[in-house]
């Protein structure tokens, strides 16, 4: 052990196992959060070299093989509460993104939120096992945030009974999705429905991509990787362009809103039912950037505590630079801020359940406002992390630049979360229509 | 802002907005007397968070319908005061995360842990407010001296913080293969473990990388 961290931690003036507790919650998850941490850490088959000597093709096959081995592991370890699924799978990828992230997180809840039974019974467990590796194909080149300019058409025929696909223009390519570009074979599409020559807005439909035992792009589509991008080099972020796909009318998600065999549109009880989802994605990205900046924090702190460098009284040593004030006013503004972030992404996290389970009683009348302050936050907080994880990495001087530093690694990871899921200023301006409302 | 001028009764978080009104969010005359009675006091910098949101919010919504009042379609005044509305978005969700920060403390029964993260507490809201000083003066929640006592207590809060950064940090509770981070090891071993790690890069398989033979040396001979 390094002498000068034995000698900070002697002399605080608390027990970190303390605020660990109050962290996670309780003692006893802390205990079971570890005890899934050991699971994977002592676990050969999750063992490999260093991402950042890899190519990006070999960084996305260790993904793809962590994440074959990762959803076994999760049945065999009988892990199946959505917080330790999150736990065991930031262990097994050490909080990088994985080309399954889409498939976990977006395909699976969509099909437990906007199926019918029947769809249900159709898709989800071939979807649970892995047969159909789905995505959720939203964002296209040319729109993002704003859904209503998406130009992807479905557009139904009576007299098949069938909805026909199509990506009228080369910014109507679906674009980003994570596990779009090699691994999906199904896509969660949201598109523009035109039935009985009206468009009736955006619905989501079930669209099989690639063959289910070759893995080739079925005809009509053309499928893959959108390139390398800043971070992200596990995930295949991909590309999607319909050619006049035809699909079953079955394959429309219709728990809410319906088409019948006529074509007849049949509206969904409220609109509002969808926010549920964005509420909780971006309730998430809350607790992301209280994560992300604490592990900044953490590895900034640590390194300011380890070096010593240049001089505060003439002749003596020197000193850790985190005696000078200046390194001070730095990082410890920004550990206050993560702390602030862990507790307003765990108030995000309980007020969503609470508000999820009004929703199910069908009370909606709180959720506008967590609407609201779930996208204000989710701007605030990734906007305060992004910068502040930068100035850690500065804080650590010349190394910080180093991936082995681990910042650059963070950073480039976390970036993106202050555009995806909504950008910034679009969340900021939804939170200012509900201030002015009110 | 719309439904409280008119008299509505809001809740939850934009329940501060119900004592919006045109007289009583003008900025305090400048008598000196200001929100923030003791800047150690969290409860009145939550307070004044809550009057920076409250007067944000009405002078963005102002503005906003003012153009509106002047014949200006509702999309295009909507756009001619986005830069205030996201400000007064932006101060809204500060005033959250001070308040949530703040409520938090009050569950912590652990003595040492209630006082440092008191003192953590603290210093995201002075330093806050020393960030956004030119709001907190233009409204009169704070007077000048007090912005001076502000930058000196943050000053001194980060002399408090220094001998329990490292715990503080620890008790995130990152391991190292979490952290993947040398400069950041538990154990502080950097410098043997970044020489080890730079060992591994990928151009180091052959002490002399193959574009010397294929390049260098040719050029060398060149020259």
């Amino acid at each position: 052990m390094n002498p000068d961290l034995s000698r900070e931690r002697a002399t605080a003036s608390f027990n970190p196992e303390t605020i660990t507790h109050i962290l996670d919650g309780s003692p006893e998850r802390t205990r079971r959060r570890r005890e899934i941490e050991r699971l994977v850490n002592d676990d050969p088959s999750f063992q490999h070299e260093d991402p950042n000597f890899l190519s990006r093709s070999e960084r996305y096959e260790v993904a793809i093989k962590k994440s074959a081995v990762m959803v076994q592991k999760m049945r065999e370890h009988g892990i199946s509460d959505p917080e330790e699924i999150y736990w065991f799978k930031s262990f097994v990828h050490r909080g990088r993104p994985e080309p399954l992230d889409l498939h976990l997180g977006m395909f699976l809840p969509t099909l437990l939120g906007q199926a019918t039974p029947e769809q249900q019974e159709r898709f989800f467990m071939p979807a649970w096992n892995l047969e159909i590796i789905g995505t959720y194909a939203q964002t296209e080149m040319g729109h993002g945030t704003h859904l209503r300019g998406l130009e992807t058409t479905a557009t139904y025929d009576p007299s098949t009974q069938e909805f026909i696909l199509n990506s009228p223009t080369v910014s109507s390519i679906k674009w980003w999705p994570g596990g779009l570009g090699k691994t999906s074979n199904h896509a969660v599409v949201l598109a523009q429905l035109y039935t009985q020559g009206e468009c009736k807005g955006l619905q989501a439909f079930i669209v099989p991509i690639r063959h289910m035992g070759t893995h080739e792009p079925l005809p009509g589509v053309v499928v893959g990787d959108i390139g390398p991008k800043f971070g992200f080099d596990e995930t295949d972020n991909g590309f999607l362009k319909f050619d006049k796909v035809r699909i079953p009318r079955e394959n429309m998600l219709m728990k809410y809103a319906q088409v019948e065999p006529d074509g007849t549109y049949v509206k969904p009880v409220s609109d509002k039912l969808t926010y549920g989802t964005m509420v909780f994605i971006r309730s998430m990205i809350v607790g992301d950037s209280a994560r992300s900046l604490s592990r900044a924090c953490t590895i900034a702190v640590r390194y300011s505590a380890v070096r010593h460098q240049s001089e505060i009284r003439a002749g003596e040593p020197e000193p850790q630079i985190l005696d000078f004030q200046t390194q001070q006013y730095k990082l410890f503004p920004l550990l206050a801020t993560a702390y602030a972030f862990q507790f307003v992404g765990s108030y995000m996290s309980q007020t969503y359940h609470r508000i999820t389970g009004d929703i199910q009683q069908g009370n909606l009348n709180e959720l506008p406002e967590l609407h609201a302050l779930s996208a204000g936050l989710k701007a605030f907080t990734t906007w305060a992390a992004n910068t502040g994880i930068e100035e850690c990495r500065m804080a650590c001087g010349g190394h910080g630049y180093s991936r082995c530093s681990g910042i650059p690694d963070i950073y480039v990871t976390f970036t993106p979360a202050c555009t995806y899921e909504g950008e910034n200023t679009v969340m900021m301006l939804q939170t200012a229509r509900f201030l002015v409302k009110s | 802002y719309t439904a409280a001028v008119s008299g509505e009764r809001l809740s939850g978080m934009v329940s501060y907005l119900n004592n919006v009104s045109s007289q009583r969010l003008q900025p305090q005359p400048l008598s000196g007397r200001s929100v923030v009675t003791d800047i150690n006091d969290l409860d009145s910098l939550v307070e004044a968070y809550k009057q920076r949101a409250a007067w944000s919010v009405a002078s963005a919504s102002r503005s906003f319908a003012a153009d509106m009042k002047r014949g200006k379609r509702k999309e295009d005044a909507w756009n001619k005061n986005s830069v205030d509305l996201v400000r007064a978005s932006e101060a809204h969700c500060h005033y959250v995360v001070v308040r949530l920060f703040t409520s938090k403390l009050s569950e912590i029964l652990d003595v040492a842990a209630h006082r440092i993260l008191s003192s953590l507490c603290l210093l995201y809201a002075l330093h806050g407010i020393s960030r956004n000083a030119g709001d907190f003066l233009q409204v009169g929640l704070l007077s000048a001296s007090q912005i001076e006592q502000v930058q000196q207590r943050i000053k001194d809060l980060l002399a408090v913080i220094r001998p329990n950064a490292v715990a503080l940090v620890d008790a995130f509770d990152y391991t190292d293969s979490q952290l993947g981070s040398v400069l950041g090891r538990y154990d502080g071993n950097v410098y043997d473990n970044m020489f080890e790690w730079a060992k591994k890069s990928p151009l180091n398989k052959t002490q002399v990388h193959e574009s010397f033979h294929k390049y260098l040396k040719p050029l060398q001979s060149k020259l």
